[in-house]
Formats: structure tokens, sequence, C-alpha cells
């Protein structure tokens, strides 16, 4: 997977992201996957004004019931990118299984409640950064103001490292996210990170917007073969597109 | 960075000057609406009448990949996952409840593929 959150030279948030699903497991993306492809507007009365209305949206496989990628209006965004760590999801698992670790959250059952529970960037930055888990994760989190934009990379029981977008550095204009620590080299033979910075920089600050990001995200490498879809969320305006990819022809597998 | 060998090599499309965004594209994926107010036992019940046939499809893959290396494994991963369904914290144990009489999929199955992530980090 790769995400991304860049911002405009006025200040206005691009959050978007490949997801690559299904390494080694034979399923053929045209017939199983990007048929169960789906949008979803989660709504809800809202206990002030009595009213019910659009909480959220997220985009997901039909059947389940968790969240990779969703957007609160006016407050935050959220993709989510596998982390591999020796104490994976496995260890949570049997943890979990075996009543030690009752309270620990599934990766993305913690993205949804999430975005139930909070209506800004702050207090969604902390508590998808506290909360005890079941599984390794990045958690790409972007906001609705100007510098709001950040990678979390989890373990199970807190925060290894977060790296944030900085408006005031001129190199800083963006974030990108694969599925490695910011702070370590990428396997050469998955690298992501690589063309996908080649990329951002051709695009360029003054070209950050749905199109621009789209048009990287849909160059290879970041675009391979286990890609299926991409989307792309702007929190300021409420727009969430999913967009069904594929990579036709000789691309590398993952 | 070690460049892949070609054809496979890194290629940014914007050198080529090219936009692959259609805003209209956007529309072949459909929209539901999921109601959190409504009872969690039923709130998945539109979807998953209408991907029945899909999600069981998608999990006939999955059986196709570890029955013929573990074949007596399916009863297992139904009992296994059937016990950690009955641990989770609702409203996700009644969502799944409600998916798997919809669709007519055990509910192992059903919570196999909602904790997919977890099992998929292996």
């Amino acid at each position: 997977c790769t995400s991304i959150i860049a911002q405009d030279p006025n200040g206005h948030l691009v959050h978007a992201r490949n997801l690559d699903f299904g390494l080694f497991l034979g399923w053929d993306h045209e017939n199983h996957l990007r048929k169960m492809v789906i949008n979803i507007n989660w709504i809800r009365t809202d206990p002030l004004t009595g009213k019910k209305g659009l909480l959220f949206k997220s985009n997901n496989f039909a059947g389940y019931i968790g969240i990779y990628n969703g957007l609160r209006p006016k407050a935050f965004s959220i993709t989510a990118n596998e982390r591999f760590m020796a104490e994976g999801g496995y260890v949570g698992m049997l943890s979990y299984l075996f009543g030690e670790d009752p309270n620990g959250r599934w990766m993305s059952w913690l993205t949804r409640e999430t975005l139930i529970n909070f209506d800004n960037y702050a207090d969604a930055k902390k508590h998808l950064s506290e909360t005890p888990m079941l599984s390794p994760v990045y958690y790409i989190l972007g906001g609705v103001n100007p510098g709001e934009g950040c990678i979390i990379h989890r373990s199970l029981n807190g925060t290894d490292l977060t790296t944030s977008l900085n408006p005031s550095d001129p190199e800083s204009w963006y974030v990108l996210e694969t599925n490695y620590d910011q702070n370590v080299e990428v396997l050469f033979v998955d690298d992501r990170r690589t063309p996908g910075n080649k990329c951002m920089q051709k695009l360029g600050q003054q070209n950050v917007n749905f199109a621009g990001i789209y048009n990287v995200l849909s160059s290879r490498t970041t675009l391979n073969k286990l890609t299926t879809y991409t989307v792309m969320m702007s929190v300021e305006d409420s727009k969430f597109e999913t967009h069904l990819q594929r990579c036709d022809g000789l691309c590398w597998p993952f | 960075h070690v460049d892949l060998p070609a054809p496979y090599t890194d290629h940014c499309i914007l050198n080529d000057g090219v936009n692959k965004y259609d805003p209209m594209n956007q529309f072949d994926v459909p929209w539901f609406e999921v109601d959190l107010d409504a009872d969690p036992y039923h709130r998945w019940d539109e979807i998953s009448g209408i991907y029945a046939d899909n999600i069981n499809g998608l999990l006939g893959v999955i059986k196709d990949l570890i029955l013929p290396i573990f074949p007596d494994a399916l009863p297992f991963i139904d009992t296994l996952f059937a016990d950690i369904g009955e641990k989770l914290p609702n409203p996700y144990r009644e969502e799944i409840h409600g998916i798997a009489d919809v669709t007519g999929i055990p509910i192992g199955q059903i919570v196999m593929y909602n904790v997919f992530y977890e099992i998929f980090t292996v």
C-alpha cells in the first residue's frame, strides 16, 4: 500500500492511498476483490440536534465491518497501511484469545471507533497513538487545517515513531508511507517509496489536487499488480472518491 | 534504491504529460448507507444480501488455498474463529452474526474474513 498526505501552497490538504492486497493468495482481483469494493455513508442521529445525518464516510470490502480508509467531514481522514513486526498480529490474536489482552483493539475497528467518537485531528491522533491494539500498523492521519498530517507507527502497546507534515520546511509539504518505518531503508525489491517520492517531486506542491495525486498513485511501481483501488479524500470539502485500479501488462507483482 | 529491470522499471506518468484522473470513474463504486442507530444485527442486511455470493466466492478462494495443504482445516477454522467471534465486543459481534445469517456463511468464516488484517501480518 501507499498513502500520501500533501498540502498545496494555500494550505489545502489531499489525503490519498493505493490499497495493494492479496500477496501470494491467488485472488483474482478482477472478480474477487474489485467487485466487492463499496463506499459507505455512516449515518447517525446527532444527540444534540436530534437530526439524523452523515457522521463519516469510508470504503470497504462488502462483508468487512472494519475500516481501512475513512473521512470525518471537517475533522480528519485516516488510512491504514500494514506494518510488519516480529510481534505481529498473531501475538495480539493469541493474547486476545487467551484473555491476556481483552482491551486490545482490532486494527480496523480502532479506525472505525476513532471516526465515530472524535471530531478533531488532535483527539483522533491521541486515540490512534495511545490505544492498545492487537497488531502493528501505520495510521496515516490527515486533518482539515494546514500542517495537520502525520504517520503514526503503531506497535501493540504504543507508538514507536510519529512523522508529520512540516509546512515551514520546503521539503516537507507531503508525507508518503508504504509499508516501512520512515527511519529505515525499504527492501530494495519492494521500493515504492523512492518512485513515489520522485513522482511527488515531479508533481510539485503547486499541483497538489486530486488529479495530481491520482497520477502519482497511478505510476509504476506505486501502482502494481496488487493495487485494487485508489481512494482520495479532502476533509475540508468532504470529498471522498474511490477509483478502481489495475496495472495492466508487465507490472511489478507488488 | 535499486532500479527494477525493464520492463518493470519505475515510471512516473507525469513525465509523459499524461492525466489518468477521470472523476467520473468514482461512480464505478456504489454507495450504501449504514445506520448506526439501527440494531447492529440488521445494519448490514442490505449489503450482505447483495454481496452474499461475492463474499462466499472470496472465502472459497481462501478455502481452496488452505484445504489442499490441510484437508481437515475447515472444521478447525470454523470452530476457532467462531470461538473468537463469541469473545468479540459489541456492536461488532452482533454485526458479524447478522452478516453470517443473511449470507448463510458459517460465523467462523465471517469472523476470519473480518480479522484478516491481524492474520495477514503473520
